[in-house]
């Protein structure tokens, strides 16, 4: 799924969600 | 900036006025991780360029599971050049229009 990931932690949120393939390195 | 592996940008545009700014973090070579790094994407989050500490963050992100902790310094760091680089950028600004 290409839909973003919400996590929480200590009140900081980090959204997850996939790198642009072009954005890759050595991949 | 060194290459440290895991990439730091800019979410959005620096209007250079507000204190906090959404970055993006994501590992660009895994194998200059000392853990073994779970492939999660790019992680997303709102830092506060005059409270907060990158390290603090790395340390928020190895405890959600996105690194271990082995590699908690490699990530502050990464975060920590990026900062540096908007902090100083911004200081040009302001010193460019006095």
């Amino acid at each position: 799924s290409s839909a973003a990931q919400v996590v929480h932690s200590a009140g900081r949120r980090f959204i997850v969600s996939p790198v642009p393939e072009s954005r890759l390195k050595d991949q | 900036a060194e290459d440290t592996g895991v990439r730091v940008e800019l979410a959005e545009e620096d209007d250079g006025k507000k204190s906090s700014i959404a970055l993006r973090l994501w590992v660009e070579d895994q194998k200059k991780l000392k853990g073994k790094y779970k492939d999660s994407g790019a992680i997303e989050f709102t830092f506060d360029l005059e409270t907060e500490v990158p390290e603090t963050v790395a340390q928020e992100m190895v405890e959600s599971g996105f690194f271990l902790e082995i590699d908690v310094k490699i990530v502050g760091k990464s975060i920590r050049d990026r900062v540096s680089l908007i902090k100083w950028r911004r200081q040009r600004i302001v010193s460019g229009h006095n």
